[in-house]
């Protein structure tokens, strides 16, 4: 079986003052193995 | 007389084993097409969408009634002895960690019961960074990304792409990708989400034509989507991604195509065609869907927040392409809130 998510998140923005940007960012890679209760992205 | 008795006494034997000669041949086939894939995947080349004979076929087979006699012979009670051996031998044949399952194996009745197990606290650690989205499900990460044109389109395999809203429903409220325009109508949006005393608009909004046209996205929010295989022998509870609220429900009774790595290589809109169930709601951050999408062998998926749920049921012939069945979760006008981490759903056999 397959699940699908989408949704919507911050994306990022153009720092001039080199704040650190607020948007979205996966953290894993196609083919990872991944287990319930890990951080898909941040 | 004997000699026509004769060879009825060989027909027998001689088809019996023809068959298995053929089937063999085409199973070497079907390891040597496999093998080819693998070695083309280790040297980075992904192979394309290429339909074949036995796609084709697949569409032929009533699949949901063979899904339906699957969950039946799963279903069957076994011998308190006679467990270990089967759920032992089904984690061997499918990569099971029988460590983490939370009952002793002669407490499962049945292979249905053994392949919805829960697992032992503790076994799956949920991130608790607030500003993070968990995995739902174990499984193997098959694509994800950032869904930029205004079609919203995901990636199925190279050469084949599949429309999100198709996936998720014409009915869907998800935003459009990065509108230009209106932001003041997606931060309307965004503050009645968060003025929960509007009771009716929820019920308006999913009735009203107004509000089932796409939500255009804020210019500083993106829409996202990630794609997760779980194989056969992996655990088949869904936990939820983040804190949201689940608004609606979708159940589209679809095929029950296979959803391995070849089937979506050679079946057209799988995703879009199978049984599966869609929740739709938002979180801190906007929009949030997650569609649970079954095969042959999983045709259940069962909700926790809707017990009732029944899905893979006999159909009426003449409907096959029944339009999705759709219910507005009423609790206080923000649907059913749901924490991370929170078991939402279970996929199962028949």
């Amino acid at each position: 079986s397959t699940v699908v998510l989408v949704f919507q998140a911050p994306v990022a923005k153009s720092t001039k003052d080199n704040t650190p940007s607020t948007d979205f960012r996966f953290n894993i890679k196609r083919g990872d193995r991944i287990h319930v209760g890990e951080a898909l992205g941040r | 007389n004997s000699s026509s008795s004769n060879g009825n006494t060989f027909l027998l034997p001689g088809a019996t084993v023809a068959t298995i000669l053929m089937l063999g041949a085409l199973h070497a086939r079907r390891l040597y097409d496999d093998k080819k894939v693998e070695e083309a995947k280790e040297k980075g080349f992904e192979p394309g969408f290429q339909p074949d004979a036995k796609a084709s076929f697949l569409g032929l087979l009533p699949l949901r009634t063979i899904s339906r006699m699957w969950g039946s012979l799963m279903s069957v009670e076994l011998p308190v002895k006679m467990r270990p051996y089967v759920y032992r031998a089904w984690a061997r044949a499918f990569h099971s960690n029988l460590e983490e399952v939370a009952l002793p194996l002669e407490a499962y009745p049945s292979m249905r019961d053994f392949f919805a197990r829960r697992l032992r606290e503790g076994c799956r650690p949920i991130d608790n960074d607030s500003q993070c989205l968990i995995s739902p499900v174990d499984g193997i990460v098959v694509r994800f990304g950032e869904l930029k044109e205004p079609g919203a389109m995901i990636e199925q395999v190279k050469g084949f792409s599949y429309s999100v809203s198709a996936l998720l429903g014409l009915n869907s409220f998800l935003p459009m990708v990065s509108g230009k325009d209106v932001a003041e109508k997606s931060s309307e949006v965004e503050n009645v989400h968060r003025d929960q005393t509007k009771k009716s608009w929820w019920r308006v909004s999913f009735s009203s034509p107004k509000f089932q046209e796409p939500v255009p996205a804020s210019p500083m929010k993106g829409l996202f989507y990630c794609v997760l295989y779980l194989s056969p022998g992996d655990y088949h509870r869904i936990h939820s991604p983040v804190d949201w609220n689940v608004l609606v429900r979708r159940h589209f009774s679809g095929r029950l195509y296979p959803v391995n790595e070849r089937a979506t290589r050679t079946i057209r809109n799988l995703y879009v065609e199978n049984e599966r169930v869609v929740l739709e709601g938002h979180w801190q951050q906007g929009y949030l869907a997650l569609a649970a999408i079954g095969a042959t062998n999983i045709g259940s998926i069962e909700l926790y927040i809707e017990p009732e749920l029944r899905t893979n049921r006999p159909r009426k012939k003449f409907l096959q392409s029944e339009p999705p069945e759709e219910r507005v979760y009423e609790r206080e006008g923000v649907g059913c809130m749901v924490k991370k981490g929170e078991e939402v759903a279970a996929f199962n056999t028949g």
